[in-house]
């Protein structure tokens, strides 16, 4: 999408920034972090290194103004236009202007100061706006609470102008290679037949009928639950999905989050008050019972009473021979649950209560 | 301004700041002999391609909606 004309950008690799001033909203150590992560973003999948400065001006000056600041593009305190940058040229080129009468914050709230930077640092290093909705270059900010990963677009646009990162481990961005052997998965869930394999902000459909998986973004499906879940399980008699993250749950069905989550788990399955998070769940259809899996222990849940079992926990290892270790995710298909730790799924048969087969998981994506 | 479809003052404002922002809408307007209303549209169409919102060269809602979304201060078409 050339718009920028005769696309500008710097002609070396080693770039400096300096920080002028400060925003009242922020302390001044959470403005420097802000800063350092956004131009991270860029360095991490481009030849570019930067360096902050500090007696001399920088390549890049980030600086914050109140209202008329003499470059043709005045502040006004509205939530109209509050940053602006320059692409690179000597003196002013490069250089970000932020709107001191703006709040800024370090959270969801507007605006987010790394998120704004990171986009306007794109604009310093040569790039024009997007016209893809998810990318960080799309005019109107598109910031959310979520862990923030570079879209595939952006990352295309700036390797056109400085080439990929000599970085070994590259940021993937839109892309999911589900045969890397190395792969972990935040969280793997059955629904409807189908197993779905959650990992960032992705979700991986392994439907029987289909050659490969389908890849695409949580976001598609359900906008506003947050990517790198803990846990998920499929709760089949009410054709409700659950997802786990932190001390909360999310239950769905289809697109919809139902009303009134996310809920504490504390509350909703009366987990005790030292249990601040989920690492794996499954729901055994046969029994309607879910287990859940925290460190080396395991509750055990009853969906029909919607109360836990008594006598719970117990040691993961002494009910399942074999699972000697913290479980990361776990589902069931048939007479199995498919215990997953790190990259090695171990098959538990839940008639002879034994591993009956261990090995990595890529069989379930044909690699 | 014959493309506003809904006339209210307020979105003919949002409207024109914003394509002479982001679009060099006022520095087009200053040609002799301007047909101002395809000007407009014209605008408008670039805005909304680069949107991806369905190119009317209108002020539809939709269009109007994006027009208020928080955004970067860099010009989206550059002089």
């Amino acid at each position: 999408y050339a718009i920028t004309h005769n696309n500008p950008r710097w002609s070396k690799t080693h770039l400096t920034y300096s920080i002028l001033n400060y925003t009242p909203y922020l302390p001044r150590a959470v403005v420097e972090d802000a800063i350092e992560r956004a131009f991270r973003v860029w360095s991490d999948v481009t030849p570019l290194t930067f360096e902050r400065v500090f007696e001399k001006e920088g390549d890049i000056v980030l600086s914050f103004h109140r209202g008329d600041h003499s470059d043709l593009y005045p502040f006004d305190g509205s939530k109209d236009h509050f940053a602006h940058a320059f692409l690179p040229a000597p003196g002013m080129g490069g250089d970000v202007h932020y709107d001191l009468d703006q709040k800024w914050t370090d959270n969801s709230e507007n605006f987010n100061l790394f998120y704004v930077t990171a986009h306007e640092l794109g604009h310093s290093l040569g790039l024009s706006h997007s016209n893809d909705e998810e990318a960080l270059m799309y005019p109107s900010y598109t910031w959310s609470n979520k862990d923030f990963v570079l879209n595939q677009d952006d990352i295309n646009r700036i390797q056109a102008l400085y080439g990929p990162s000599t970085n070994p481990i590259q940021s993937t961005g839109a892309s999911l290679d589900v045969c890397n052997s190395g792969l972990t998965f935040d969280a793997i869930t059955t629904y409807r037949g189908e197993v779905i394999f959650f990992k960032d902000r992705f979700y991986i459909r392994v439907i029987s009928f289909l050659p490969e998986p389908m890849i695409n973004m949580i976001d598609l499906i359900w906008p506003t639950l947050p990517g790198k879940f803990d846990a998920a399980y499929e709760s089949s008699m009410v054709d409700e999905l659950r997802f786990f993250k932190g001390s909360k749950v999310w239950a769905v069905q289809e697109q919809n989050v139902l009303e009134g989550f996310p809920m504490d788990i504390h509350s909703y399955f009366g987990f005790p008050s030292n249990v601040t998070h989920i690492d794996a769940a499954v729901c055994e259809e046969e029994t309607g019972k879910t287990y859940f899996f925290v460190d080396h222990m395991y509750w055990r849940y009853d969906e029909n009473t919607r109360s836990m079992d008594p006598g719970y926990p117990r040691l993961i290892a002494e009910d399942f021979p074999g699972i000697n270790h913290k479980v990361d995710d776990v589902f069931q298909k048939e007479d199995y649950f498919y215990f997953f730790y790190q990259s090695i799924q171990h098959r538990f048969n839940l008639q002879t209560r034994r591993i009956d087969d261990s090995g990595d998981f890529s069989t379930w994506f044909n690699c | 301004f014959p493309v506003i479809q809904d006339g209210l003052q307020k979105n003919v404002k949002t409207v024109w700041k914003y394509l002479e922002n982001y679009y060099n809408l006022g520095k087009d307007m200053q040609a002799k002999n301007v047909n101002s209303k395809e000007v407009m549209a014209e605008k408008l169409r670039q805005m909304q391609q680069l949107f991806g919102l369905k190119v009317t060269g209108n002020s539809d809602p939709e269009t109007l909606n994006a027009m208020r979304k928080p955004r970067c201060g860099v010009p989206d078409v550059a002089p």
